[in-house]
């Protein structure tokens, strides 16, 4: 630039490195909290495991996908933070809700009913995973009844549990609807919940029978 | 677009990263690890005025004689940012809420004279 004219960069150079330095830092704070409109940095007090920050993170993407049935592009996204309900920090629940159309109530019987969840990667060793089948009590509306259970995962890939006991009462009930709580114990990991297209999403396997009528009817 | 190295003083980008473990901001942004705060630096003599870059083309070289021969016609060419892109953060913010966003023009990937 011509003598004596100002160069908004060249001030900079005129300092020393290190001088330098801690201007171009103060400045990229400031740009990332004024972007943010943050007055200042937060302060964190409850750090969530990474573990369930991933789960998050997948749920925000299978929501994004639902919405607009694409791979979503970066978007602003807010995942309400973990409550403290969620187990200590060293844990975390997932909930997976299954919905059942009991068409053929009358006239089935309930033979088996099996709950398959698909690992990511997990650490090698055996991973513990407390599992609780949540279903609405026909006491009262806000009562649930739960049978606890705990699966041991060893690998990556498909896990299954027998859920015939929960899915029977549920039948004997026309409930439709199974609730699944899985706390993970050390946060080690989750089951996959969103991505890999839904092939890879936990499921139920039920295999039922009609009960054959005494009367033989011809029809 | 040139990147700096050494004591080059034509315009070119300055690559800066900011470390966020390293001024104690790790706790709260989540994602990524730092910042690229790169930004653009050096001189833009006249006869590089109006071209990002490096000059290319005949018609470019002709322009920027003209230019260098009319010296106080010419207006000053400064060395600005010619491409940026957003910088994408995963952080806690003063709910604790994890939050995502995407901040645009943050990241200075090339720089070239007005």
């Amino acid at each position: 630039a011509p003598r004596g004219a100002w160069c908004p960069a060249c001030g900079l150079a005129a300092l020393a490195s290190s001088a330098q330095r801690d201007v171009l830092v103060a400045l990229a704070k400031q740009s990332i909290l004024s972007k943010l409109r943050l007055p200042d940095r937060p302060n964190v007090t409850q750090p969530v495991s990474r573990g369930t920050l991933l789960t998050a993170l997948r749920r925000m993407r299978a929501r994004r996908v639902d919405t607009d049935g694409s791979p979503g592009t970066p978007r602003d996204g807010t995942i309400p933070h973990a409550h403290p309900g969620m187990g200590s920090s060293s844990s975390h629940s997932v909930r997976l809700h299954f919905r059942f159309s009991w068409e053929l109530a009358g006239s089935t019987e309930i033979l088996q009913a099996t709950l398959y969840l698909f690992w990511v990667s997990p650490s090698s060793g055996t991973h513990p995973v407390t599992v609780r089948l949540l279903q609405p009590d026909p006491t009262g509306p806000n009562a649930t009844t739960t049978i606890e259970t705990r699966l041991e995962v060893q690998r990556a890939g498909w896990a299954t549990l027998d859920v015939s006991r929960a899915v029977r009462s549920l039948f004997s009930r026309g409930s439709p609807r199974l609730t699944v709580e899985l706390e993970v114990v050390g946060g080690w990991g989750s089951p996959l919940l969103a991505g890999h297209g839904d092939s890879h999403w936990p499921f139920v396997v039920t295999q039922a029978r009609a009960r054959t009528s005494h009367r033989v009817q011809r029809r | 677009s040139i990147d700096c190295s050494g004591d080059s003083r034509m315009c070119c980008r300055k690559e800066f990263f900011v470390d966020f473990k390293e001024i104690g901001w790790e706790d709260w942004i989540i994602q990524p690890e730092g910042y690229h705060m790169n930004y653009c630096v050096g001189l833009c003599p006249l006869h590089m005025a109006g071209i990002p870059g490096l000059a290319a083309s005949f018609h470019t070289a002709v322009l920027n004689l003209i230019k260098a021969n009319n010296a106080d016609a010419a207006m000053d060419s400064c060395c600005v940012p010619t491409q940026r892109r957003p910088l994408s953060l995963l952080y806690y913010d003063r709910d604790s809420n994890i939050v995502k966003t995407d901040i645009p023009n943050m990241i200075v990937d090339a720089c070239g004279c007005t």
